[in-house]
């Protein structure tokens, strides 16, 4: 059965709202120490990041499914994680935004998401390539 | 503009999901 997870550690929590740094005009710090707004960051600013890191890897998640969840307002989505194509559920908010290789934020209900954060996001489907990452002590 | 007193700054890691499947060995 594939790993349930959270992006943020715990089961998503519609009361307690989305995180504050996907608010448009949030400010970001990469691992160089430049400083960039949220909606600014491309897919090369995680990348670089993840590779200055050191402990950090940038994983290739690929959506496979959506699906409404339980809980209002998400929905659990199945990514294919890394070289291994592991299985892993996250249950999140629809707004929730992902960043997807290319293409940049991207979330379920970007009309919502754009509404709550002033984010301006694609529509995450089946198949797009979202940015995840791992510790590299994990392998 | 930014009031660099009051404007939190985030870690770029805090905006991508840790996604880390189980070990299975």
């Amino acid at each position: 059965p594939p790993t349930s997870t959270s992006p943020h550690g715990s089961p998503s929590s519609p009361s307690a709202g989305l995180p504050p740094f996907f608010m448009k005009g949030s400010i970001i710090q990469l691992a160089d120490g430049e400083l960039k707004r949220v909606e600014d960051l491309r897919t090369e600013d995680f990348v670089q990041s993840a590779e200055v890191s050191g402990e950090l890897k940038i994983d290739s998640s690929t959506v496979e499914s959506i699906e409404c969840s339980r809980t209002p307002n998400a929905v659990i989505i199945q990514f294919s994680v890394g070289e291994n194509k592991a299985q892993v559920c996250v249950e999140v908010l629809v707004e929730y935004p992902f960043f997807v290789f290319g293409q940049g934020w991207s979330s379920c209900c970007p009309d919502r998401t754009t509404q709550l954060l002033a984010l301006s996001c694609a529509k995450l489907s089946v198949g797009d390539v979202c940015i995840s990452l791992t510790f590299k002590s994990l392998k | 503009n930014v009031e660099p007193r009051s404007v939190p700054v985030f870690p770029w890691h805090s905006l991508v999901p840790f996604l880390a499947p189980t070990q299975s060995d």
